[in-house]
């Protein structure tokens, strides 16, 4: 879903 | 991936990886803060609740267990560790976690980008990121004496947000509809709180004196 995508972050 | 982001992780990498040499090579936590590694710890843990159902990328991936394995590391040096422990200083580090923890916990609770359990953990996780760093300024503050490879650690520690924010530009810049206000505010005001420190070091570098910082 697009918000995990989101949480590509460290 | 940016080279703004690429260069803040190995920046965060290198101050986990200079703490760990202090008190692995000298076996010293001398001026560490067991509370700010432990919130650290607590950090990573409520951030990378995702870490074995959404997969990103290798690097995501290895990164995350790297900053697990460390911070837990740490404190279990600083607690456990029979020769590292005699070198912390339990009296004079005593902030309360619970200060800290709470408020972020209950404006994570109000101010999420999406009601669930592992949402509110990961904007948990950035509120209590923006001031685990407290307890370790105010030991500073009062232990007046800090070594250079503590000097350097909260250095690179402050310094890989203030990049986390270069690379918050320019994704806004250049990704359309990139948008976080949560990380945002939350490594700015992380930013700020060092910035007393980042100005004293820099007067120490400049003059090529002792760090100190004022009482």
């Amino acid at each position: 879903n697009p918000t995990y995508k989101s949480k590509d972050e460290l | 991936m940016n080279i703004f982001r690429l260069t803040a992780d190995m920046t965060h990498l290198m101050s986990v990886i200079v703490l760990l040499l202090k008190i692995h090579t000298i076996k010293s936590c001398a001026g560490i803060s067991l509370k700010t590694q432990e919130l650290y710890a607590i950090v990573f843990t409520c951030r990378y609740l995702d870490i074995f159902t959404d997969f990103i990328s290798f690097y995501n991936t290895i990164m995350k267990v790297i900053f697990l394995w460390t911070s837990f590391s740490i404190v279990w040096y600083m607690r456990y560790h029979k020769i590292v422990r005699r070198s912390y200083d339990k009296d004079q580090d005593t902030f309360r976690h619970v200060f800290l923890m709470l408020p972020c916990l209950v404006l994570a609770l109000l101010i999420n980008e999406r009601f669930t359990f592992k949402e509110v953990m990961w904007t948990f996780s950035f509120y209590l990121e923006a001031v685990a760093i407290l307890p370790q300024l105010v030991l500073l503050q009062r232990t007046r004496n800090i070594d250079n490879l503590t000097g350097q650690y909260i250095f690179l520690l402050g310094a890989y947000r203030a990049l986390y924010i270069l690379n918050w530009i320019y994704r806004y810049v250049t990704e359309p509809n990139y948008v976080h206000w949560i990380p945002w505010m939350s490594g700015l005001v992380q930013t700020l709180l060092y910035g007393d420190f980042f100005y004293y070091y820099f007067l120490s570098w400049k003059n090529n004196v002792k760090l100190q910082l004022p009482a």
